[in-house]
């Protein structure tokens, strides 16, 4: 773990004084390796390191805890403050609330929409499933066998065509049965695929989404800050769905997506069934990455 | 352009610094970049060109392998492949696209939905047989996996098919009874047909460093022949196949370049090197 790993680095401090900069240096070399096995992105890395910097040079050696312990504690703090601090809450009023989900291939995001709809379910929400996927074959069936496993309402007129026209009618379709918050799903796309990347927006734009979700692998790699910067840029989200929590991926595609997007990571999602799915907490992220 | 003349320790950072954005990990990267320089000094190479030429060479023999085809029966009864891996890698996707390349050269092709877990996975399986001529067998969702695996044996060996293409759920290296549940498959479709001639591992590109973990996992449950690289069509380079490699000697065979049916090609490791460094 991190701590065993520091206390060579930290092998000369004693129980009082400051760290020196040299301690500091041979410290930060460790966590920046740490962080990158982690999959932190090497940018990211570079940055957060430099704040960590910041935060160990004349900090103060405690009395109370050994050297390596109270720095993996610094770093623990600092990494719990850059991935939000705490959970968020989604404010998704509105009827109909209109949530959209996209994200790269095989993300999740046809599970997360049935996760979420059970959610909102048990919180006295009454969803709409939204099949905007019209590409991969045989997702329009699955989205409808989510809608069947947690008891809500699907509205999955074709199974090609336009999905702008799809996610356009659902509302007043979502009207019509009482439904007052509308899930979309869309297809897998890849950001840098400029036709999709457009398709992406233009769904954004037809329903004018309470929240879109960014759904993303927790065990990406490197990439994690380039797609979620051009799901950003290109099409807009609000927050992020981390998904296969329930895998042995250290995540720190969760750093890198929210130190280059600043939005929140809202909801993770920890299994393949619609109940595994829960608020996103950053103290426990902050501990798997750090290993 | 990387270093301007001569190579400083910036220089060799920032080939240490593609490598890890690439995915190649921390380890690998330390190790092959350590080679390298060593080889430099040896052999004198002092130019940037020249160091990168050692580099490209270097990751191209981490990626060597005699024979990247994939395994066939060499007996009248029907080849045998299993594809498995981790959620959402393309599992299903790469078998639709084998079925049209087998199918197209003339071969005929079983393919058995043993994914009865996911929703609508045998459906998907099956748009895939209809777009191929592949014949499907499935059973309902819920249903055992390895019955399903074993009756596209029996359908194999009546049509007297060519291929037989197993498709399983995804699943996590880390759970463990899903683990067990893959080799049970496999073991109840080796007792008709003896050993599996390919048990390929899909690894998605964008993977990071649990590529690794998913590999090692794997191998130990089934025994994995070779490694399916997919989504290459991303701005991801899939890096982690250097070390699944290095590690645990598994070649990469095939290549998934996008979501159509023509979208596989075998694995070329002079062009993915390259790649490294565009
Ligand atoms: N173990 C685990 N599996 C998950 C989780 N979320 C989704 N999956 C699985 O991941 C695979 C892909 O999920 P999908 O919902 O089809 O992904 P998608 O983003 O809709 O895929 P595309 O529509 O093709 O882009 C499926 O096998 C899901 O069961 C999770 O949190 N944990
Ligand atoms: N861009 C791109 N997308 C791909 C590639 N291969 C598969 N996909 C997409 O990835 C998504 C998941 O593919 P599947 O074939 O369902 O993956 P799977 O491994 O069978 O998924 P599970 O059975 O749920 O574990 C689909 O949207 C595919 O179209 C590829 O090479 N490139
Ligand atoms: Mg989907
Ligand atoms: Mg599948």
């Amino acid at each position: 773990a991190l701590a065993q790993r520091l206390d060579d680095a930290l092998s000369r401090v004693r129980g009082r004084g400051r760290l020196d900069d040299e301690t500091v240096d041979a410290t930060l070399s460790e966590i920046r390796l740490a962080l990158l096995e982690a999959d932190v992105n090497f940018k990211v890395v570079r940055g957060f390191v430099s704040r960590l910097r910041e935060v160990l040079v004349g900090e103060e050696v405690s009395k109370a805890l050994n050297p390596s312990q109270q720095v993996v504690k610094a770093v623990h703090a600092e990494l719990v403050r850059a991935l939000g601090g705490e959970s968020v809450t989604p404010d998704l009023s509105g009827n109909p609330a209109v949530i959209m989900l996209a994200g790269l291939q095989g993300s999740g995001k046809t599970t997360a929409a049935g996760k979420l709809a059970k959610q909102l379910k048990k919180k006295g929400r009454t969803p709409m499933l939204v099949a905007c996927d019209l590409q991969r074959p045989a997702a329009v069936q699955q989205l409808r066998i989510n809608a069947e496993k947690v008891g809500v309402h699907v509205y999955a007129p074709v199974e090609s065509g336009d999905p702008v026209a799809v996610a356009r009618d659902s509302l007043a379709k979502a009207r019509d049965t009482g439904c007052d918050v509308v899930i979309v799903d869309t297809a897998g796309r890849l950001h840098i695929d400029t036709e999709l990347m457009g398709q992406a927006r233009d769904i954004r734009a037809a329903v004018d989404p309470t929240a879109t979700l960014f759904v993303i692998d927790a065990m990406i790699g490197q990439e994690a800050v380039n797609v979620s910067k051009a799901f950003l840029d290109d099409v807009g989200f609000d927050g992020v769905i981390l998904t296969k929590l329930d895998g042995d991926a250290r995540g720190g595609a969760a750093l890198s997506v929210r130190e280059v997007t600043d939005r929140p990571i809202v909801y993770a999602s920890v299994g393949e069934k619609m109940e595994d799915f829960e608020a996103f907490h950053p103290d426990r992220m902050a501990d798997r990455i750090l290993g | 352009e990387l270093f301007g003349g001569g190579v400083s320790d910036d220089a060799w950072e920032g080939l240490e610094e593609l490598l890890i954005s690439a995915d190649v990990g921390v380890a690998a990267t330390m190790q092959i970049v350590e080679d390298v320089r060593r080889r430099a000094r040896d052999e004198g190479v002092t130019e940037a060109d020249g160091v990168v030429a050692l580099l490209k060479d270097e990751l191209r023999s981490a990626l060597e392998v005699p024979d990247r085809s994939l395994a066939r029966a060499t007996d009248d009864e029907p080849t045998v492949w299993m594809l498995t891996g981790v959620n959402g890698t393309g599992k299903t996707t790469t078998i639709g696209k084998l079925a049209a390349i087998e199918e197209r050269e003339g071969r005929s092709v079983v393919l058995a939905a043993a994914d009865t877990f996911r929703a609508a996975a045998a459906d998907q399986l099956g748009l895939w047989a209809d777009r191929t001529g592949a014949r499907l067998v499935r059973k309902d969702e819920g249903a055992d996996p390895a019955s399903v695996a074993f009756d596209g044996w029996m359908a194999a060996i009546a049509t007297d098919a060519d291929l037989l293409v197993v498709d399983t759920a995804g699943r996590l290296h880390n759970r463990r009874e899903l683990m067990d549940e893959l080799g049970k498959v496999k073991r109840v479709v080796e007792k008709k047909s003896g050993p599996m001639d390919e048990v390929l591992l899909v690894l998605d590109a964008t993977t990071g460093q649990n590529g690794l973990a998913q590999a090692g996992a794997f191998v130990d449950a089934v025994d994995v022949t070779g490694i399916v690289l997919t989504k290459l069509d991303g701005s991801s380079k899939g890096g982690i196949v250097v070390a699944v490699q290095r590690e645990l000697g598994l070649p990469v065979k095939l290549v998934g370049l996008g979501e159509g049916i023509d979208d596989l090609a075998p694995f070329d490791p002079d062009a993915f090197v390259d790649s490294l460094f565009e």
